[in-house]
């Protein structure tokens, strides 16, 4: 007899812990430190806080001289904090957040955190401890572990306090690792996080004692991204319906200039036209025909406004030369900043920056990818950035070897990132994104090459 | 003030599709087809049944002649059937399913067929029927959609009747589709689906009328894998202490002869040796932190039987060669199986085929993927097969040139495949597959060197 089950997200992701970047101690070590970083940081900026993040990672004392061994975490930030009620939920239960809006942040499943506490505790069975202060005035603290099979925090123990003045979120937890293998990653994806955040000031002391420090080096944060409505490029039958089944009244015509990203009166006017439906209709009294017609109708109309750019927070050149110069110190460096694109209706913005020579002493191209601020160290070759590199750029137009000391750093912003996996790992191709990366780079390296053809004539007047 | 939200498995995936293969047209009517069909030899070969599986697509009459258009999908097939009351779950929840045991199947997420179900609708607002028949005697038919944020079906209506002896499951939905784009991957698809399954009579009549038919080619059919117990390098504290909740008394010798894979007694003793347990206490008094310590010692002691490879159900040799013969009709082919292996506590078995010449007309290596008989089309600059060929295997040795009318088909079944997305279209690294699958490549390129190396030397004694 067949023996059918359901299972909850966190029970799917337990069983399915690679998926989410888990797969054994030395990663399980980078992810859970990229995940609880990611979330202090997007607690921070999206707050216009300049954020103060840091780091201790300690092995545990008296332990066998294995690879894998346990490992105490703590993270604390000075970001906009969780409040009371929501603190064991927000790590306690997967598909939970605050980040599923159309709004750009490094997080957007409602997962990562979570899985750090989740294999924190299928390795330890010891529970993790959140302390958190919305206000600066009361503290709560709250140790708990996750049901696993029914996706939901069990708290063990509250307590609360005077926070003394202290607003943000401190994590302490308990992990099987392996730190000899991953601590060049740990240490790059530090390197990384903080070129590319310069206005943060982070800290990050590991199990061997060092301390790495990276001071705050500009004042300039860019501005916080904001939320906007679903572009019509990007609707299905659901997302009508669903706006629909919300409509309190009133005719067709308000209801898409109310419901849809840059959809004025003009524009919707010139689309009802289109589909021969009276700007007066209510659109709850729509078939489901006419629904799956209007939604088909809304891809071929094609006199749409793009989406709008604004919503979202590039680095912008200011803060990416300063992170560059700062963690890269090269000879030469140069960023060229695209004007906003959209795929699929999702606006974004690509960034590239440049970094040749000076302390860079690689004797081969590197790539460094961004998205929304988030390094990306894994799966290099699947990436879109990479692939553009490799076949959409012709290195010997701009006489820049790849052997060269060259550092290429890509920035993509968006109100949705198009990752392939659930750990962030890379981007999936998106002929639009490709296109940006393609114009950004070749930008970058005619600033290069124009660089490199001064450098060597200078040199060659000097030896006259 | 900051919002938060919990979100369903539904609603995730519906967000985030790309994570399951549905991010466009042609793709998702890719994704379609392979999800169905997978649920279809699954219902067949897991019960020893010959399947028969007719798939039909058609594109809607009278639609403006754009490339993305409405598509009928119809699927059915002579296996097991859905027991009445679980048809609606079965694809129209999230993360419901058979396939959550220890055991070798194509399916394991209990997602792929409610993606299908969803993809559709969301694109047509039209609902999906499904008709099954677990008896031969009485079918149910269910016409249904999706409640995509509660992760549940809705049910619309129902009807059964006579069967009149058939047994199997039907489907029929409406999508949206670029069959254009993705006609030439779905054709691969059903070749691959018919070399490594070639116990399976399949057709597939494509929009264009195009009839595909893949005769059955052997009465050979793998016999069914069985499911197994967890292998104590597999365990982790969760599985242990639910392992102990369920456990009804008893000393933890008997506890772990009962509950892991290929423990017994001699094991189970040398191992509470070497943790300083007495055997005949009740593992349910163990404490929190001897439940970490035991789980830490099940990784360190070293002494268990590695997982017995006999659960699992590979394809052997005689399928393997009948399937490449049949669909790519080479002038020479080899096959290598190796013996059972285990990565993480997880049995798996490599097969590996090679086929030269004849009607294959390539002017370079073909890499032919399959895991748990999936063939996987994409991607496969990430796969680990990928991997091996390019960077593990030295081609001057073997004097195979790379130019070659030479496709390598690789198969990996084990009762947990280690895929890196939720679209299951490549496998992570891991050593140990890594090592079965250069060790099978080289076997076969060894028996193409020989033949080559006959082959050539025959001509010479012509020539004379
Ligand atoms: N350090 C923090 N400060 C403030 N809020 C936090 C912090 N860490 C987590 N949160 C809250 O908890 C929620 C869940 O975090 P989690 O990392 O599990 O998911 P996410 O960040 O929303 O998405 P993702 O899975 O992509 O990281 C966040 O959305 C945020 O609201
Ligand atoms: N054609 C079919 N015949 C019999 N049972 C089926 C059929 N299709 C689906 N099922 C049942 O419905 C369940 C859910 O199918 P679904 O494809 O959503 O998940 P899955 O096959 O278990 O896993 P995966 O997401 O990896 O495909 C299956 O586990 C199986 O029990
Ligand atoms: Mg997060
Ligand atoms: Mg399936």
């Amino acid at each position: 007899k067949t023996e059918f089950q359901e299972i909850s997200p966190s029970e799917f992701f337990y069983r399915n812990r690679d998926l989410a970047g888990f797969s054994n101690p030395s990663r399980a070590l980078y992810s859970t430190i990229r995940e609880l970083v990611e979330n202090s940081l997007d607690a921070c900026d999206l707050f216009s806080i300049y954020p103060k993040v840091y780091v201790r990672l300690t092995g545990l004392e008296n332990q066998s001289k294995e690879d894998v061994k346990e490992y105490t975490l703590v993270i604390s930030d000075n970001g906009s904090g969780i409040p009371n009620e929501k603190i064991p939920l927000a790590l306690g239960k997967v598909f939970f957040g605050s980040k599923f809006k159309l709004k750009q942040s490094r997080g957007m499943f409602g997962m990562g955190g979570t899985m750090s506490m989740l294999y924190a505790q299928i390795t330890t069975n010891k529970p993790i401890t959140i302390t958190s202060s919305v206000d600066g005035k009361t503290y709560h603290r709250y140790r708990m572990i996750i049901d696993i099979e029914k996706n939901q925090p069990t708290v063990l123990d509250y307590s609360s306090g005077d926070s003394k003045g202290w607003r943000g979120t401190r994590i302490e937890l308990n992990l099987m690792g392996d730190y000899l293998r991953s601590a060049s990653r740990i240490v790059e994806y530090f390197n990384k996080i903080a070129l590319v955040t310069p206005y943060a000031e982070i800290a990050f002391l590991d199990p061997m004692d060092r301390l790495f420090v990276y001071a705050k080096g500009t004042d300039q944060m860019p501005t916080p991204p904001t939320e906007v409505l679903p572009h019509p490029l990007g609707v299905d039958v659901e997302g009508l319906r669903r706006a629909i089944r919300s409509w309190k009244g009133g005719g067709i015509r308000s209801f898409l200039i109310k419901n849809f990203h840059r959809v004025g009166p003009g524009i919707a006017d010139k689309f009802l036209e289109y589909v021969m439906i009276d700007p007066t209709r209510d659109p709850r009294t729509l078939s489901s025909e006419e629904m799956a017609s209007l939604t088909n109708s809304l891809q071929t109309f094609g006199k749409f406004l793009p989406p709008d750019g604004r919503c979202l927070s590039p680095l912008g050149r200011e803060i990416l030369l300063t992170g560059i110069n700062k963690e890269l110190n090269p000879e030469f460096a140069d960023v060229a900043i695209r004007a906003p694109a959209a795929y699929g209706g999702f606006p974004f913005v690509v960034e590239v920056g440049l970094a040749y020579g000076g302390q860079i002493k690689s004797d081969k191209l590197l790539l460094f990818r961004f998205a929304n601020r988030i390094p990306l160290l894994y799966d290099e070759g699947s990436d879109i950035a990479w692939k553009v590199l490799m076949e959409d750029i012709d290195w010997n137009h701009y006489k820049v070897p790849m052997e060269s000391p060259l550092v290429i750093i890509t920035h993509i912003c968006s109100t949705k990132i198009p990752y392939k996996t659930v750990g962030k790992e890379y981007i999936s191709d998106r002929p639009e994104i490709e296109r940006e990366l393609k114009n950004a780079i070749k930008e970058v390296l005619r600033g290069l090459s124009l660089y490199l053809g001064k450098k060597s004539s200078m040199e060659n007047i000097q030896r006259k």
